[in-house]
């Protein structure tokens, strides 16, 4: 464990805790793309296969149970609950789920480390956590308001990821084996898809104005 | 080989 994925673990776990406090409190998720909250379910779902059959330490299994759990939880307010799931915006949030999964699926199912069922899934989802947040970022440029918590949540969400592969950089010069090249590329591909979004925090921040994206 | 057979981060 280092400095960076300790950071990049806490900001993780502070997103997707903001959003569920959101939900949680003013039990709205207006603004929130269930597309992308299930698609995180899914992420952690085929990550977390070895939940029960590879102990790596208390805090591996912690957090796996944190994420989880949340995400589930989200998916639920969003879907089940009978105040919150009327702040929901379907006509909006129309992304295809397949027009995502599954070619991350055929991706996996070409490239990865081992052909095995888990590292599968384990490949699938790191490329479907790369692209997951699309169906938010496309709704945030549909609805075009972005609550401070919302535009906080997807701010962290990409924070997260950047911080781990400061973790890859530091761990590839440290330890002599750590080669995960599917790793490194999918995490760059995610911190990539928000650099646009990222950069619209950053001036919305600085001029101190309401964070508007692009149509 | 390169990939350590457990997945040890999140």
């Amino acid at each position: 464990m280092n400095i960076f994925r300790l950071a990049g673990d806490m900001t993780h776990l502070v997103s997707v805790l903001v959003l569920l406090l959101k939900i949680h409190t003013i039990k709205s998720c207006a603004g929130i793309s269930l597309k992308t909250q299930e698609l995180y379910a899914l992420v952690f779902t085929t990550r977390y296969l070895d939940l029960f059959t590879d102990y790596i330490s208390l805090y591996n299994t912690v957090m796996k149970l944190i994420f989880l759990g949340s995400s589930f939880s989200i998916v639920w307010y969003i879907r089940r609950h009978k105040i919150v799931r009327r702040s929901y915006d379907k006509d909006q949030d129309t992304f295809r789920h397949y027009f995502i999964v599954l070619p991350c699926l055929v991706l996996a199912l070409l490239i990865h480390h081992k052909f095995t069922f888990k590292e599968v899934m384990w490949t699938f989802s790191l490329y479907l956590e790369a692209v997951a947040i699309l169906p938010q970022l496309v709704l945030l440029q549909r609805t075009r308001n972005i609550d401070n918590l919302t535009g906080q949540y997807v701010f962290l969400l990409g924070a997260y990821r950047a911080l781990y592969i400061l973790n890859w950089i530091y761990r590839h010069y440290t330890e002599p084996h750590y080669v995960h090249w599917i790793t490194w590329i999918a995490g760059i591909v995610q911190t990539l898809l928000y650099a646009d979004f990222f950069y619209y925090y950053f001036q919305s921040w600085k001029n101190n104005v309401k964070l508007q994206l692009p149509a | 080989d390169g990939e350590s057979a457990k997945h040890d981060e999140l």
